[in-house]
């Protein structure tokens, strides 16, 4: 864990007396060791170091009795306060349906989270539709109408040759006409730098009232991690992450990476492949788990 | 001399910038770079363009084995599809069963994921597509029996390899674990042999997480290979390096898209050109 390295690095540096600023660097190394470990992005982890520097020496730490310790808690509090804040709730709309989309790259866990996004709004007493958005992956259809089937949840979607946006734009029709007030369409997994696909988002949110879109991201997802959540931003604007298969041991640094540089706070944690395994974001306890 | 080539301190960081963000990880990158360190010490090489081809070379011989392709038996082969959730194990099989019957065998599917929701069907919908018939259960069956059924199929119609999917698992959940590893040594008891290539399909997506899973289900099953997938994205898979350095496991195949044509036998020369990219 980063403390027992940091308590070996100033175990090491303690006889000499007082730190020196250069002491206190060799101690941001392993920080830095710690946070690529753990998929915290290069540039990411360098503005971390910079931040962390300045806060080392400038509390003292190298007067300190316990050094380690202290450095150790500067870095889980600069984590925690670049995780959380932002909005972590999912927004309502003004007037019903809101509208959550579901985007990301591929096999992220978009149809299973959208599932567990219906079962954990239903208990809130919201009357959530599913949308099958995805007509490209086979039997992503079959996949979603099953999950909706098991949870007592309505699922809209069109015969073979349907288009996204058209289904998108028809299904919040039916959520109105049903009096369903949350409509959550499940989109298919694409990549970032597909121009076609990317301008689909584009086109599904030009007909739909789209109020959530949240990016679904794999906890083990590596260094790309910022350039596909920027580029997805800068497409449709995303208003928050759910971090999914947090029930593994991936340390989960994508996370800070792409609150770090897109801004977008992480609303929910996927734990697990039922649907009921959604659990709000705790910024204090991912910090934790990214110094590991 | 040109200051424009000479080798600098810089240009080593500027690698393992290079190198790091293609998730290579930072403990496996300072051996890489410490090893060409030592190349350009010892062949005496003066230019940026020596060093960097010397890298290159380098990287790729690091990568290479000398097994060609897929170990296959007669007179029935079992390829069992192994991996983390989401990683592309469904799809990789219709791919897999493509370039098979392109290189003239017969090939059967078992729809060895009982589990997520319609697993079964899309595992049908890549049989059908790739021509090839597929063994399944009802959902909630045991892996094991479907393989077993699938086996015997085989045997049954003069078919000479099964590819086997399995459900997604993360290598942290024990009983899942076990269940791979059931479903090998069963399938090894009804056919000598089995799993006569166990392959462990890795998102080049994913972080320094990789390493752990290849070192995970190589405990509970015998992986003998990797398949790469996603490298159409903008991940570098670079995570490979170290999986090689701790484990020795080649690399099969890599998966470059969504359509079934999109697999290729691995490149060493052009997955380490990738990385340059
Ligand atoms: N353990 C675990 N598995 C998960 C979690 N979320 C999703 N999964 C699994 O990850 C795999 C992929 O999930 P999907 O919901 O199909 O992913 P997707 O993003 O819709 O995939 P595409 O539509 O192909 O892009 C499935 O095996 C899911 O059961 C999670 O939080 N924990
Ligand atoms: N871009 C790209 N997408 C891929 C590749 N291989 C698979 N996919 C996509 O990744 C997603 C997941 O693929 P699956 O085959 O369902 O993955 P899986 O490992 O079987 O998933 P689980 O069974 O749920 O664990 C699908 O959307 C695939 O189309 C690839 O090489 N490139
Ligand atoms: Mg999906
Ligand atoms: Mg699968």
């Amino acid at each position: 864990a980063l403390s027992d390295r940091l308590e070996g690095v100033f175990s090491k540096l303690r006889g000499k007396g007082k730190l020196s600023e250069a002491d206190v660097d060799i101690a941001l190394r392993e920080v830095r060791l710690a946070l690529l470990e753990a998929d915290v992005n290069f540039k990411v982890v360098k503005d971390v170091q910079n931040r962390i520097r300045e806060k080392t020496i400038g509390e003292h730490v190298m007067e300190s009795l316990t050094p380690a310790q202290h450095v150790v808690k500067i870095v889980h509090d600069e984590l925690v306060e670049l995780l959380g804040g932002g909005q972590r709730r999912l927004e309502m709309a003004g007037s019903p349906p809101t509208v959550v989309m579901l985007v990301g790259l591929q096999g992220s866990g978009k149809t299973t989270s959208a599932a567990k996004l219906a079962l954990h709004m239903r208990k809130q007493g919201r009357r959530p539709l599913l949308v099958a958005a995805d007509v490209y992956r086979p039997a992503a259809i079959d996949q979603l109408t099953q999950l909706g089937k098991q949870l007592s949840v309505p699922v809209y979607s069109e015969p073979a040759g349907a288009k996204p946006p058209d289904i998108c734009a028809n299904a919040v029709k039916k959520a109105r006409e049903d009096a369903d007030d949350l409509v959550i369409l499940d989109t298919a997994g694409r990549l970032q730098i597909n121009h076609e696909l990317m301008a689909e988002l584009e086109q599904i949110k030009a007909r739909v009232p789209v109020t959530e879109t949240l990016f679904v991201a794999d906890a083990m997802t590596g260094q790309e991690a910022v350039n596909v959540a920027q580029e997805f931003h800068s497409h449709v604007p995303l208003t928050g992450l759910i971090l999914t298969k947090m029930d593994g041991d991936a340390r989960g640094g994508a996370a800070l990476s792409i609150r770090a540089v897109t801004g977008v706070p992480v609303k929910f944690v996927g734990i697990g492949e039922k649907a009921d395994a959604l659990e709000p974001f705790y910024p204090d306890r991912v910090a934790s788990r990214i110094l590991g | 001399f040109n200051r424009k080539t000479e080798i600098t301190e810089e240009f080593y960081e500027e690698l393992e910038e290079l190198l790091i963000q293609a998730d290579v990880g930072v403990m496996t990158t300072q051996r890489l770079i410490e090893a060409l360190r030592e190349r350009v010490e010892d062949d005496n090489i003066r230019a940026i363009d020596g060093a960097r081809e010397a890298f290159r070379d380098e990287m790729a011989g690091f990568l290479e084995d000398e097994s060609e392709g897929l170990r296959l038996a007669q007179p029935v082969s079992l390829l069992l599809i192994v991996g983390v959730n989401g990683v592309g194990k469904t799809t990789t099989i219709g791919k897999l069963a493509t370039y098979l019957k392109g290189a003239g065998h017969s090939v059967l599917l078992a729809a060895g994921d009982t589990f997520r929701a319609a697993a079964i069907e899309q595992l049908q919908a890549w049989g059908s597509r790739a021509g090839v018939p597929v063994i399944a259960h009802q959902p909630g069956s045991d892996p094991s029996a479907v393989i077993f059924d699938a086996i015997a199929a085989a045997e049954a119609r003069g078919v000479d390899v099964v590819l086997a999917d399995t459900a997604g698992r993360l290598h942290t959940k024990f009983n899942l674990m076990e269940e791979l590893r059931k479903v090998s040594s069963v399938a090894g008891k009804r056919l000598p042999g089995a799993p006569h290539e166990v392959l462990l399909i890795v998102d080049a997506t994913s972080g320094q997480n990789a390493l752990i899973q290849a070192k995970q289900f190589t405990e509970v099953s015998p992986v003998t290979g990797l398949i790469v997938t996603k490298l159409d994205s903008t991940a570098k898979g670079g995570i490979v390096f170290a999986i090689r350095d701790e484990l020795g496991l080649p690399i099969k195949f890599v998966g470059t898209g969504e359509k079934i044509s999109d697999l290729a036998p691995f490149d060493a020369g052009r997955f380490v050109g990738g990385l340059f990219d």
